[in-house]
């Protein structure tokens, strides 16, 4: 593991019970391999080495560690630090009813299923769910999301007389509304974000029913494009937080650091199944440790 | 000679960038451009246009040796497993096929063997039906080795030529679901000699290194016999397949390159390394 690897390079060095320069550089070379390995991206891995560079030069070996331990200890705090901290981890709701939570995202990343997912959790909490998909494109997927709804005892809003997403999204969140749904989850089309049509579509979307959350999902498999991903997702719809899928699974998960990087804006779920019960609230250094190997 | 040293550093560092960032693999990239870098120094080569000409020309003459199209025989019944991870494109993948096989003269049925996801079976029926061809199915939450078994002896009985069989994505990592991936496996062999013919494993373009143990693990799993790779429509660039190229002896069949029915291409090694380099 990354450890070993290190405290291999430290043994062959005169070790000066301080991290300089001379000594981390092999080091360095080795945490870029490990992070581009799992999937960081390029760019994000450059200026994240350099920022480890920086933060361990001149840095004390603690007596409890080794300095290849230490160096891995400077790396994981930093990475930790980096996809924590202050944004809410949590859905933003408030006493505006319903509150819609819309879910974007490219094809096949887990959009549907996770829309159910968020409806068990907010419906955990007493909040009266509804759900709506405005995917008109993938066939049958109006219907995927209304099993999982029904199985789940959530409102499923099928807006009948329409093809539009546009239209089903302001008819849902009208009828929602009226209901008297605390929270609406939106299920949108997989699209690729370079697909100016579908990414326009979105805004109109956004515009029509104010959405309190967007989220992107995202697939913990994702390699170096997450960084294109998530920056034209973002632009167009300032997104709100991330769901990484998929994490049963043994993909590294780089991308959630290139996620983080490029929009600053937190994972707050992530998902670890196929079924309902299948999502929890993300952990930074849970996901770190899982990055570094 | 000092100034063609720096073009040297700037270009490799810029080739391994491009590399990488196409989801070459950072070791594999590394090789790479080590490989170059040898052949500069050997023969002084100064000029980037040579050295991205190599370069080009290496990774072609990698993805060339896995240039093999799906040959099916006009006559028996030819059938297909498509398996791979969650989201992948399987299902849609097989609605292309299953158009492009009838429309070269093939009688294709599909069999729908996704019997755990919601809606799997009604996704697949609405390509058979968009296509033409007859779905094989059974209820929600039924054996999915009880579907294959239907499907094939209906398609003895209806003498098709082709049977394309969906299964649940699944996670390589969960072992019941690849020990059910195998049971699928055994009871197609005991059915018809020699089935499943072609096990289609299909990987997400924008799949990083992972992709490497899906490929594995399917690989060690049932034996995979064909790769496809889609959603090459996006801005992935899919290198992770170079190096599945170099690490197995599989086929590339067809890449994906889009939702509708005739997205779908056969793999055409130029073509991905123009896509690939620019
Ligand atoms: N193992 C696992 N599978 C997941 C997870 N989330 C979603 N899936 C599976 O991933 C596949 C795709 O999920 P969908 O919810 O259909 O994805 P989507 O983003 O809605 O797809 P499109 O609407 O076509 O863009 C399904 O097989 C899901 O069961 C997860 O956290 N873990
Ligand atoms: N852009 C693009 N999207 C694709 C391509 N192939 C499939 N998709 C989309 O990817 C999503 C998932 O496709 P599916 O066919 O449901 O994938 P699957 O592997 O069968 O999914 P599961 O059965 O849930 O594991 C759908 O939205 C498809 O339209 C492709 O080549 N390009
Ligand atoms: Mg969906
Ligand atoms: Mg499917």
């Amino acid at each position: 593991n990354l450890t070993e690897k290190l405290d291999g390079i430290f043994r062959k060095l005169k070790s000066r019970g301080r991290l300089d320069e001379e000594n981390i550089r092999e080091s360095l070379k080795e945490i870029r391999m490990a992070l581009l390995e799992a999937d960081v991206n390029f760019r994000v891995v450059k200026d994240f080495v350099e920022d480890v560079r920086s933060r361990a030069v001149g840095r004390e070996v603690l007596e409890s560690l080794t300095p290849g331990q230490q160096v891995v200890k400077i790396v994981h705090d930093r990475l930790v630090e980096l996809m924590g901290g202050e944004g809410s981890q949590w859905l933003k709701l408030v006493d505006r009813f319903p509150n819609p939570v819309m879910l974007v995202g490219l094809q096949g990343c887990g959009k549907t299923t996770s829309a159910a997912k968020l409806a068990r959790l907010t419906m955990e909490q007493g909040r009266r769910t509804a759900l709506v998909s405005t995917d008109v494109y993938r066939p049958a997927a109006i219907d995927q999301l209304r099993v999982l709804g029904e199985s789940l005892g959530a409102g499923v809003l099928q807006p009948a007389d329409t093809e539009d997403p546009v239209d089903i999204a302001r008819r849902a969140a009208a009828e929602a509304e009226s209901l008297g749904y605390e929270v609406l989850i939106l299920d949108t089309a997989g699209r690729l974000h370079v697909d100016q049509a579908m990414m326009d579509e979105l805004q109109r979307i956004k515009s029509a029913i104010n959405p309190s959350e967007i989220l992107l999902v995202a697939d913990a498999m994702t390699g170096q494009d997450a960084v294109q991903v998530a920056q034209k997702f973002n632009e167009a719809l300032a997104i709100d937080g991330v769901i990484l899928t998929k994490m049963d699974g043994d993909a590294r998960g780089g991308a959630a650091l290139s996620l983080r990087a490029v929009t600053g804006k937190p994972i707050k779920f992530v998902g670890v199944g196929e079924k309902a019960d299948a999502l929890e609230v993300f952990h930074p250094e849970r996901m770190a440790s899982r990055i570094l190997g | 000679l000092f100034g063609e040293k720096k073009i040297g550093a700037d270009l490799f560092e810029e080739l391994e960038e491009m590399l990488v960032t196409a989801d070459v693999g950072p070791a594999f990239a590394a090789e790479l451009i080590d490989e170059m870098k040898e052949i500069a120094k050997r023969s002084e080569l100064g000029s980037p246009d040579v050295l991205r000409t190599i370069l080009r020309d290496n990774i072609r003459f990698i993805l060339k040796q896995r240039e093999a199209p799906l040959d099916i025989p006009r006559d028996g019944l030819y059938t297909v497993m498509v398996v791979g991870v969650n989201g992948t494109g399987k299902t849609t993948t097989i609605g292309k096929i299953a158009n492009e096989l009838k429309s070269r003269g093939h009688s294709v049925m599909l069999a729908a063997a996704d019997t755990f996801r919601a809606a799997a079976i009604e996704q697949l029926e609405a390509w058979g039906e968009r296509a033409g061809i007859p779905v094989i199915k059974q209820k929600m939450g039924a054996d999915p080795s009880a579907v294959v078994f239907d499907a094939l002896q209906a398609a003895r009985a209806r003498e098709a030529g082709v049977l394309l069989i969906d299964t649940a994505g699944r996670l390589h990592t969960k072992v019941n679901l690849m020990e059910e991936l195998k049971k699928v496996g055994r009871i197609m062999g005991r059915e018809v000699p020699g089935a499943p013919h072609e096990v289609l494993l299909v990987l997400d373009a924008t799949t990083g290194q992972n992709a490497v143990n899906q490929a594995r693990m399917f690989n060690d799993a049932i034996g995979v016999t064909g790769l496809v790779l889609t959603k090459l429509d996006g801005t992935a660039k899919g290198g992770i397949i170079i190096r599945l190229a170099r690490e197995f002896d599989i086929p590339i069949r067809y890449i994906g390159i889009g939702e509708k029915m005739d997205d779908l291409r056969p793999f055409d090694s130029k073509e991905f390394v123009d896509a690939l380099m620019g």
